[in-house]
Formats: structure tokens, sequence, C-alpha cells
């Protein structure tokens, strides 16, 4: 199965339409996926499952440093909250980036990366935190006032009802009119999965 | 274009930490 530690095992054959039942999936991009999971989740630890510093890896080619948002992807995709990233959740997330994917899911998976200490709402603060973490990995510089400056203006489109918070319904509001915020929502490699990882079709258990 | 006329969104939305296309890139 799926299962950590076991990750040459073959596939549970139950698991496949299972995934492809719960995602966009079909079954064969369920089986190449996991083709792509593996190779993830082997680069530093072969345990079949994703550490921090794998995904780290993935996205900035180093494994070590710490970036907010390598945090916030990570604990996203980490549904058990187990510290790691296992199959069906690495599917699960990854379902909510596929171009067909509902825009609703898209709109509020951003909603929840956003919202930093998850209450439930983008507070200022939070977007002042993000912002300055863009500059740094960017090695950009802004002045404070700057900085503020941006952040106000943000908050005069986004909030609404002016309490200094972005609520759902407000995030919601403002992507609809700037759809450009949803754009690293969407991961066009996912429709060519099974061209992308054709060697899924030597451990194949389903047919489509 | 002045950075006052961006949006903090926007300016968050380009960080290397949440294109996950890398993941599908060698």
């Amino acid at each position: 199965c799926f299962e950590p530690r076991q990750p040459r095992l073959k596939k549970c054959a139950g698991d496949i339409p299972r995934l492809a039942n719960e995602t966009i999936f079909t079954m064969n991009e369920v089986e190449a996926l996991y083709e792509l999971f593996k190779k993830l989740s082997s680069s530093i630890i072969d345990d079949g499952m994703i550490h921090k510093e794998e995904l780290q890896l993935a996205l900035f080619q180093t494994p070590s440093g710490e970036n907010l948002f390598v945090d916030r992807i990570f604990d996203l995709f980490d549904e058990k909250k187990n510290d790691v990233i296992e199959f069906d959740e690495f599917v699960h997330a990854l379902s909510v980036f596929h171009p067909n994917a509902p825009m609703e899911d898209k709109i509020d998976f951003a909603f929840r990366l956003y919202d930093l200490r998850q209450t439930g709402f983008i507070e200022r603060e939070e977007v002042k935190q993000m912002v300055i973490a863009i500059l740094m990995e960017s090695d950009m510089t802004l002045s404070d006032d700057l900085l503020e400056a941006i952040i106000d203006k943000t908050f005069a489109d986004a909030d609404a009802d002016k309490d200094g918070r972005i609520n759902s319904e407000e995030w919601k509001d403002f992507v609809l009119r700037n759809p450009n915020l949803l754009k690293n929502m969407t991961l066009p490699y996912l429709k060519d999965l099974t061209t992308l990882f054709p060697s899924f079709v030597f451990n194949t258990k389903v047919e489509d | 274009v002045s950075p006052v006329t961006m949006n903090a969104f926007e300016l968050i939305s380009t960080s290397q930490g949440l294109n996950l296309s890398s993941l599908f890139e060698k």
C-alpha cells in the first residue's frame, strides 16, 4: 500500500480507486502521481514519506534554510499533522491544483495558506510577515513606509468591513476581482501526468 | 510601476516556495 516505511511494496489496488474517487484524478493519473511521489519522498530519506526538507529541496534546490511559504504548503498538505506528507495527502492536496479543480477549492486553499495563525482571518500582521518574507527571499528591500503603504492599499481593496482583517467572504470577493492571485494555485502539469510519468505503466494495477 | 500600486498578495504569490510547478521540473 502507500503505507510509510513500506515504499517498495506494491500499491494496494484498492487505494487507487479510492484516491481517484476522492480527487479529480483518474486511476492511472493517481499511479503516475505515485511515480513523482516516489522520487520526492526518496530524495533525502528513502522512507516513502515526504519530509519538509525534501519539499524544500524540490522547491529551492537546497534542503537547508527556512521559508515561511514552504512551511505553510507543508502544513496544508500534512492533513494528519504528523510532520510528513503521505501519498494520500499528496494526492488530495495536488487535486486542488488541477486546472479543472473547482475555483472555490483554490480560493479556500489560498485563504488557509495565508491565514498563518489559522484564526479564520487573514490579519494585517500576517500579511506584513509574508511581505517581509518574500522581500527576504528575493533579496529586495523596501522602506517601512512603502511596506505599510502596500499593505494599506491591499486592505483598502480587500477588507470590506474595515475591521483590519480579511475574512473568507472578503477574500473570495477580492480574488474574484484579482484572479491573477490564484495563478499559482493551478499546475498545468497535472493535466499531463501519464505523459510526464510514463513509467507508471510498468506498475499499473488498474485500467482507466 | 510604483510598488504602492502593487497588491501585497501579488507580491507574496511570487514566492518560489509557492511555485509547486518546480516539483515537476528536474
